[in-house]
């Protein structure tokens, strides 16, 4: 089974790179083979990893000149866990290559090649309905859009539920949703509860049981280069990332 | 006095937008007139202060077939308080005027002629560095940089100050760096504390003394479609803002 799975959502900071880094974590914990495709030019997948962020290496080349995808991919400390770096050049991708035929699949054609080596590939998407974002859609068979338990979560969702249908439409008519993932869940308020109440209650069957908590050692983790796994594996974040790796092998 | 400040950083879920609304209404409580310009598609400014998201109204129709912009100026229910709001067509801007000449210029000539009935316009931009943030740096005097005491929150500043440079040397020489506001601080934690010291040695002078707290209150108030003052004015959060006008009033 080979599985690539694009973790978006247009809204910052809702935790697609944290999800992105420790459900990959915790699915190669469990005997599967997982890439993670830093696909943010940010490349804070590959800073909160501990790899240094280096000009023309990783996904850019691979997209642009062709390179062999495999040679810009890295094993990682934790067996079965491999990453494949962003690196500032991507954030000029969409205007390169603007004028070309299919280039919203640039993306798909890179990771077609590879798919097989793979039971998961995690592509962790930038802030934005944008090119970028496009290409991770076309190129995925499902996405995963973590959601968090506050206020303006839910503002963004006509839009990008609207974005998918576009997708399926024009580019990938197989693209699913895997599932929404409520973060940064805060049991002191009441806040958290009454928007994933209210999530749960529009979306029911496609929203995980599994919650994840706001922990300060899940926001410490990415400063030592590391998943929650790694730096904490009997904290509460490290926990729900594991148990959502099971439930999302359960679905 | 007149001055228009771009709040920006691409990193996501900064604080970005709460940032906007709550210094904004800070400022106006303080008799200076203030327009706040929603320049994010997603227009999370337009519902934080719970106004209904219209379809072409606010500031695309301003930029793209030239309507008065103060016809698209909503008054507020705080004094000296108005919002521009933001609309879905924004983000098929950039592909749209893509061939016109000075396209990055937009905003900047639409703000000039409305600039002298406004003490303050606060610009908020997406999370991204841009088509958009790079129309509002160009119309800016200055940019305010609301930056999360997280470990994740310096990883793009060196792409910031970058992206600066350019503006400077093409668009807008007089741009200048209104100051730094450290954002969801929590006390409870050594994160924020190591994080807000590395900040002070690195950035020293930019970065504001007053540090917003991270506050339940602060992450309710926009569910209730109110700045802070208007939700509850002796919290903590409202607090902070109120003191983030009072020094950057002082600078
Ligand atoms: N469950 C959590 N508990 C505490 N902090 C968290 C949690 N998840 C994420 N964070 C922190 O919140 C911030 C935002 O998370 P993250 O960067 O993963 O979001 P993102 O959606 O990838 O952001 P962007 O939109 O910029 O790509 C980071 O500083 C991260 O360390
Ligand atoms: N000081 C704070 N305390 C608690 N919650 C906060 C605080 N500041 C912002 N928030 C909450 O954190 C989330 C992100 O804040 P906000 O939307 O202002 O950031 P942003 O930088 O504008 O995000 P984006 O990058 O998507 O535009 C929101 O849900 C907001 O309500
Ligand atoms: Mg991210
Ligand atoms: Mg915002």
């Amino acid at each position: 089974m080979s599985k690539i799975i694009a973790i978006a959502n247009q809204k910052g900071g809702v935790g697609k790179t944290t999800t992105a880094i420790n459900l990959g974590a915790s699915l190669a914990l469990g005997n599967k083979r997982v890439l993670i495709v830093d696909f943010d030019p940010q490349g804070m997948a590959t800073a909160g990893m501990g790899i240094e962020k280096k000009e023309n290496t990783g996904i850019y080349p691979a997209l642009m000149d062709g390179t062999d995808l495999m040679d810009q991919i890295l094993p990682y400390e934790l067996d079965n866990l491999y990453v494949c770096p962003s690196s500032p050049e991507l954030s000029g991708f969409e205007v390169e290559i603007y004028s070309e035929n299919n280039r919203e699949k640039k993306l798909f054609t890179a990771l077609q090649k590879i798919k097989n080596r793979f039971n998961f590939i995690f592509i962790d998407c930038p802030p934005s309905l944008g090119f970028l974002t496009i290409n991770a859609l076309t190129a995925a068979d499902s996405i995963l859009i973590p959601v968090q338990t506050e206020f303006f979560c839910m503002e963004g969702m006509p839009e990008l539920l609207q974005t998918l249908d576009q997708v399926r439409s024009y580019l990938n008519p197989m693209l699913r949703i895997e599932g929404i993932v409520l973060t940064m869940y805060d049991e002191r308020t009441n806040l958290s509860k009454q928007v994933a109440n209210e999530i749960r209650k529009s979306l029911k069957s496609i929203v995980y049981e599994v919650i994840i908590p706001r922990t300060v050692k899940l926001a410490e983790a990415p400063s030592f280069g590391k998943p929650i796994l790694l730096y904490d594996i009997k904290s509460k974040g490290a926990q729900s990332y594991l148990k959502l790796a099971q439930e999302l092998l359960k679905r």
